[in-house]
C-alpha cells in the first residue's frame, strides 16, 4: 500500500507542475485570442485598454465548476518540477510576446495563437494521461481503505 | 529570453512608469488565471469567476508594486501568495458566506468548545443541537452550508496562537511525498499531526483521506459507506472539531 501511495504521489507531484505550467499556457492563450476577436471585431488596432478586460478574458466558463462532492484538497502554490515545463512553454512563445499586441500583424497574432493551441493540446493530452493513472491509484487506494487493508493510522 | 522580463523590471524600478507597469501586468497575469481557477475548487457557483479574476488583477499589481528584486525570491512565489490574498480578502469584505450563516457557524463551534471541555470528546449531532435549541435538521443544514472544501473556507479561520496558519497548506505538508519548502515550520506540523490524532477515528479518516490522499468527498462517503449529504456534513465537523482543538 505504501508503494501505491508512493506512486499516487509521484504522479501527483508531475501532474501539479503540467497542470500550473498548462493554465499559465492558457492565459497567454486567451490573452491572444482576445485580441484576435477584437481586430476582426473593429477593424482597428486601437487599444482598448486590455487591462479592463482582462478579468473576462482570463476567466473560466461556469462549466468548468466541479461541485463540493467532486472538489479535491488542492494546493495553491508554485509547484516544484516546473523547469522543463516553463523552458518549453517560453521556448514556443514567451509572455514578453504580449507585451506589444497593439503592433502585431493578425497573421502574427495567428501564428502565435497556432503554436501555443499546439503546445496547449500536448500538455492537457500529459495532463489527462496523468489524471487517469492518479486516478486509478486512488480507487485502489479507496478499495483497501474500505476493507480496512489500509488506514488513516498508517499515515500519522 | 529570461533577460527580456529583468529588463522590464529594472526599468521599472529606476522609473515606475506605469507604461512598463502596464507590460509587467500582462506578462504575469496568468498567474491571476492559475491561483482564481484553484480558490474556485470546491467553492459555491454564486460566486462569479470574472470577479475572482478581477481581485486576482488587484493582487497582482500590489505584488508588483510591493516585490523587491534585491530579496532574492522568484516573483512568481511572492505574486502567487498574493494574487491568493488578495482574491481571499476580497471574498470575506462581499459576505461570500452570508452573515447568517457565518454567525450559526460561529455558535456551532462555541457549542462544540464548549461541549468538548465538558465531555472529554467530539459531542455527537444530538448533544450538539440540543445544547444550541436547534432541531436535528437545522444543524445538519447548517454544517451542509459551511462548505469546508474550500481554500478560502479554511483559510479565513485559523488563527493559532498568535500565529495565522493556513490549515489547508499545512495539513497538506504534513504528508508530501517530496522536501518542500513548507509554509509553516516543523513545530506546528507536530502540533497538527498530534491534534489530529485526538479526533475520532471517522474525523480522522475523512481528513486524512481527503487531504493527505487526496479523495473526492463523493469517493470518501464511498468508502465509509454513508450518503453524499452526510459526508458533506461529516466533513464540515470534522474540520471545526479539529479547528476548536487547535485554538484551544
Ligand atoms: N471541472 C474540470 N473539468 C476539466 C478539467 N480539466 C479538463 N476538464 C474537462 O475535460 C475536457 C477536456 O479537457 P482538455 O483535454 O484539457 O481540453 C481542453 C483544453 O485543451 C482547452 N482549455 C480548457 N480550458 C481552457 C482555458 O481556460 N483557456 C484555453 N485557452 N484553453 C482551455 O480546451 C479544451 C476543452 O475544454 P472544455 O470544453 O472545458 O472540456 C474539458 C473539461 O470538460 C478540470 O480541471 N476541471
Ligand atoms: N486526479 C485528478 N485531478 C484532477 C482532475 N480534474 C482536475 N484535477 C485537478 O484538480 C484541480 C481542481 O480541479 P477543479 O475543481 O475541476 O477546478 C479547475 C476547473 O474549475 C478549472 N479548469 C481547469 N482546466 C479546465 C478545463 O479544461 N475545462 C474546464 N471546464 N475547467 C477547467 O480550473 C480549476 C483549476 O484547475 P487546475 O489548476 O488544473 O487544478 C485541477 C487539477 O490539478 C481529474 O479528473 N483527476
Amino acid at each position: 500500500t505504501d508503494e501505491i501511495r508512493a506512486r499516487r504521489a509521484d504522479a501527483q507531484a508531475e501532474e501539479e507542475a503540467v497542470s500550473y505550467v498548462r493554465r499559465l499556457l492558457q492565459g497567454r492563450l486567451d490573452i491572444l485570442r482576445a485580441e484576435l476577436i477584437r481586430r476582426t471585431d473593429d477593424g482597428s488596432p486601437e487599444a482598448a485598454d486590455l487591462l479592463v478586460r482582462l478579468s473576462s478574458v482570463l476567466s473560466d466558463g461556469a462549466a468548468g465548476h466541479r461541485d463540493q462532492l467532486g472538489a479535491r484538497a488542492t494546493r495553491l502554490r508554485v509547484p516544484e518540477g516546473i523547469d522543463g515545463y516553463t523552458e518549453r512553454l517560453d521556448a514556443v512563445l514567451d509572455a514578453s510576446a504580449l507585451e506589444e499586441l497593439e503592433g502585431r500583424t493578425v497573421e502574427t497574432l495567428q501564428a502565435f495563437i497556432d503554436r501555443l493551441t499546439d503546445h496547449e493540446h500536448e500538455l492537457s493530452e500529459i495532463r489527462q494521461q496523468l489524471f487517469v493513472r492518479i486516478d486509478a491509484l486512488r480507487s485502489e487506494l479507496a478499495a483497501r481503505y474500505k476493507d480496512g487493508r489500509a488506514a488513516i493510522g498508517d499515515l500519522l | 529570453v529570461e533577460r527580456e522580463v529583468e529588463a522590464l523590471w529594472e526599468r521599472y524600478r529606476d522609473t515606475g512608469d506605469a507604461d512598463v507597469r502596464e507590460r509587467l501586468i500582462i506578462n504575469y497575469a496568468p498567474l491571476v488565471k492559475y491561483v482564481a481557477g484553484r480558490v474556485a475548487v470546491g467553492m459555491p457557483a454564486n460566486v462569479e469567476h470574472a470577479d475572482l479574476v478581477s481581485y486576482g488583477i488587484f493582487g497582482l499589481m500590489d505584488a508588483i508594486e510591493k516585490f523587491d528584486l534585491s530579496k532574492g525570491f522568484k516573483f512568481e512565489t511572492y505574486a502567487v501568495t498574493r494574487i491568493r490574498g488578495a482574491i481571499i480578502d476580497e471574498l470575506r469584505s462581499i459576505d461570500w458566506v452570508p452573515r447568517s450563516v457565518r454567525a450559526k457557524a460561529r455558535a456551532l463551534e462555541a457549542a462544540m468548545q464548549r461541549l468538548e471541555s465538558d465531555l472529554r470528546r467530539t459531542p455527537t449531532d444530538e448533544e450538539l443541537a440540543d445544547d444550541l435549541g436547534w432541531t436535528l435538521e437545522e444543524l445538519q443544514e447548517t454544517l451542509t452550508r459551511v462548505s469546508m472544501t474550500s481554500i478560502a473556507a479554511l483559510d479565513e479561520t485559523l488563527d493559532v496562537s498568535g500565529d495565522r496558519i493556513s490549515l489547508v497548506d499545512t495539513l497538506q505538508d504534513l504528508t508530501a511525498a517530496l522536501p518542500e519548502e513548507s509554509f509553516e515550520d516543523e513545530e506546528t506540523k507536530h502540533l497538527l499531526r498530534e491534534t489530529l490524532t485526538r479526533l475520532t477515528e471517522r474525523e480522522q479518516t475523512v481528513l486524512g483521506l481527503y487531504y493527505f490522499e487526496g479523495m473526492t468527498l463523493s469517493q470518501i462517503g464511498d468508502v465509509l459507506g454513508v450518503t453524499e449529504s452526510r459526508i458533506c456534513q461529516i466533513h464540515t465537523k470534522a474540520v471545526l472539531s479539529l479547528r476548536t482543538k487547535l485554538v484551544d
